[in-house]
């Protein structure tokens, strides 16, 4: 998925994330250059949903309807009044985005890290078909230790997910990317 | 006798409704001492009409126009009654120390003072809300690309909005990674307000065609990949998403985009990285021309151009979404798919909508979240969320503790994200949903989560009820 933050003047705050599904999608291109989707992949199907998770059955296709998406943007302000911290979050990587983002705003908001050490800091994800627990290279050994401690059954994968954020604390903002990402960039008008 | 006729005419000639103009008027006249009982009977007199007057309107204009009027009927008659001069005896004397048409006088000035800065001071508050922002004050763009970055940055250093911002850089996206997505795509916009604290999810996530069935797509899909192919919602979300919060002409908008794959750009690692991972070999002379040219993937760094997309998004900003949704753009890509086994019809390009739906939201730490509802995962996210604020994580509870709760919350809500669908199919899902953002359904979750040891995945979750739906 693509991401999309924007934290502007006008006192506005979006997130996009869209996507192809698969990279390149289906890869069919037309002639004028579009490249069509493959998004009928996130639909449940019958027979792997009923010996998974049976209420996939929502999920199931029908014409005319969306599929299920973990596609999060996500935006975070204080409950009350206007002063305090404002997030916002894009991650990719399907359901991974879920436990990035997590993570991200235990980080932030709980143990008050800064945004660019919540980003880069390892994160992990439970695979539910398989009952591993995967973790990014970020992650410490350390960390993995106590884990396997608890009973977990890790895996370490080179990238979970990639999470972009932007930040504002007052009139104060602040874009970060993750520093995972060779390509993104964040930019923050003076 | 003289002396007395000239005291009266100057009394009478003071007392003319038009003198008394004067007095309320100018607070500071110059005075004259009081004669005896006349000046006690003017006292008495004058506070009667204090009385009198001090029930009008406090506003200064009706206040002059109502003595006036009080008193010119009582002089004209009396005037009458008199052979030569038309002023009138009076024993009443207007510039006695006590005269209170002087203090009438102050407190419409200080009325008129107090009413313009109430005036003034509510114009501004207005301005302040809802008027353009007179300080260009700081903004962030993020994406994953640096040109992108650089687009979106651009638009609001045009005086763009936050929304055509983001529209540019999404749109940019497409050209610069198109592996990820583009306008063959879709994907959900998040927009908040933070003066009004108003917040919208546009969700233009792509649909699946009305002549789509399941067992045909299980059975052929990898063969017949134009059968994975949903109606794609990326022009459309960004169309909306324009038309409720846009600032720059939307044509401006996609010229710019379509100047970056006008103009070229580099070749980003995530993109070089995508082309070099393919594996199938059958796709069309079209994909190998845009992304394999001669035979070679492109490599991270090398310049290219989309003259091809550059057209497109300059169509789409001249001739509106209608370019995309029901011409020849429509045509084209429904022959594209049926080439490819896929069953993509007109009508499903005519009858797709954009949504535009509330946000779920709960409060973390002090902090309002808010994310995308069904059919995307941002109810799990909550439910997330909410479990974990039970912990009481702070940084004097052991890393161990923190990481293993973190890993068996994300296992009950990756669980629960998979029994949500789209409700406009399912209206259960709602139901899902109330409880899924529930603190008192996270508390219960909570409970289940061994402090000392992992449980397998799927586990004891108890699943909400189905109580309609198609399966």
């Amino acid at each position: 998925a693509s991401q999309v933050l924007v934290m502007g003047p006008d006192d506005y705050i979006v997130a996009v994330v869209s996507s192809l599904n698969r990279p390149f999608g289906s890869g069919i291109i037309t002639p004028s250059g579009i490249l069509l989707n493959s998004q009928m992949l996130d639909f449940s199907w019958l027979n792997s949903t009923l010996n998974y998770s049976s209420p996939g059955l929502r999920n199931l296709i029908q014409p005319g309807k969306r599929p299920l998406s973990f596609l999060l943007p996500t935006i975070v302000r204080p409950s009350e009044g206007m002063c305090g911290t404002y997030l916002c979050l894009g991650a990719n990587n399907g359901d991974k985005a879920l436990s990035s983002i997590t993570q991200v705003l235990v980080n932030v908001l709980t143990l008050n890290k800064n945004l660019s050490e919540s980003l880069s800091l390892g994160r992990l994800h439970p695979q539910l078909q398989s009952n591993i627990l995967q973790v990014d290279s970020e992650f410490p050994e350390e960390d993995i230790k106590f884990l396997e401690s608890r009973g977990h059954q890790v895996d370490k994968v080179d990238v979970l997910s990639l999470v972009h954020g932007a930040r504002r604390t007052n009139n104060f903002i602040i874009g970060v990317k993750d520093p995972r990402s060779m390509d993104a960039a964040g930019a923050t008008i003076l | 006798a003289a002396e007395k006729e000239a005291s009266q005419q100057s009394t009478l000639g003071a007392y003319s409704p038009v003198d008394y103009m004067s007095i309320t008027s100018f607070p500071r006249l110059p005075e004259e001492e009081p004669a005896g009982a006349a000046a006690e009977g003017c006292l008495r007199s004058r506070k009667e009409e204090d009385a009198f007057l001090g029930e009008q309107d406090t506003d200064p204009d009706s206040f002059l126009k109502s003595a006036r009027l009080q008193r010119l009927p009582s002089s004209s008659s009396e005037m009458g009654s008199q052979d030569v001069s038309p002023l009138r005896e009076t024993s009443k004397d207007p510039f006695s120390a006590d005269c209170s048409c002087r203090q009438d006088g102050l407190t419409v000035i200080i009325t008129a003072c107090l009413t313009f800065a109430m005036g003034v001071t509510v114009a501004l508050i207005m301005q302040i809300y809802f008027g353009d922002p007179q300080i260009f004050h700081q903004g962030a763009v993020v994406t994953d690309a640096a040109r992108c970055t650089a687009l979106g940055i651009e638009v609001l250093n045009k005086q763009g909005s936050s929304v055509d911002a983001a529209i540019a850089a999404a749109l940019c996206a497409g050209i610069i990674n198109p592996h990820t997505s583009g306008i063959g795509g879709g994907g959900v916009m998040l927009v908040h307000d933070i003066r009004k604290n108003e917040s919208q999810v546009i969700d233009f996530r792509e649909t699946a065609p009305f002549g789509i069935q399941e067992e045909g797509l299980q059975k052929a899909w990898e063969l017949k990949p134009g059968l994975l192919v949903g109606v794609p919602g990326m022009i459309q979300g960004m169309h909306k998403a324009h038309q409720l919060h846009g600032r720059l002409p939307w044509s401006e908008l996609l010229g710019l985009t379509a100047n970056i794959a006008q103009d070229g750009f580099n070749v980003t690692h995530d993109l070089a990285r995508a082309i070099a991972e393919l594996k199938e070999l059958n796709y069309s002379d079209k994909f190998r021309e845009t992304f394999l040219p001669d035979g070679q993937p492109l490599l991270p760094g090398m310049f290219v151009r989309r003259l091809d997309l550059a057209t497109i998004l300059d169509l789409v900003g001249s001739e509106g979404v209608s370019a995309f949704y029901g011409g020849n753009l429509t045509q084209e890509i429904i022959s594209e798919v049926h080439n490819y086994g896929g069953v993509l019809l007109e009508e499903d390009f005519s009858n797709y909508n954009a949504l535009v739906e509330n946000p779920v939201h709960t409060v973390y730490q002090g902090h309002l979240v808010l994310s995308p509802p069904p059919p995307h995962a941002g109810p799990a996210l909550i439910t997330a969320l909410n479990i974990l604020e039970g912990f009481n994580i702070t940084s004097q509870v052991t890393r161990e503790n923190t990481l293993h709760w973190i890993a068996e919350t994300l296992k009950i809500a990756l669980d629960l994200a998979n029994s949500l669908g789209d409700p406009v199919c399912d209206a259960s899902v709602y139901h899902s949903v109330e409880d899924m953002v529930s603190k008192s359904k996270a508390g219960f979750l909570r409970q289940l989560i061994n402090d000392s040891q992992s449980f397998p995945s799927g586990i004891n979750i108890p699943h909400f009820s189905m109580e309609s739906g198609p399966p």
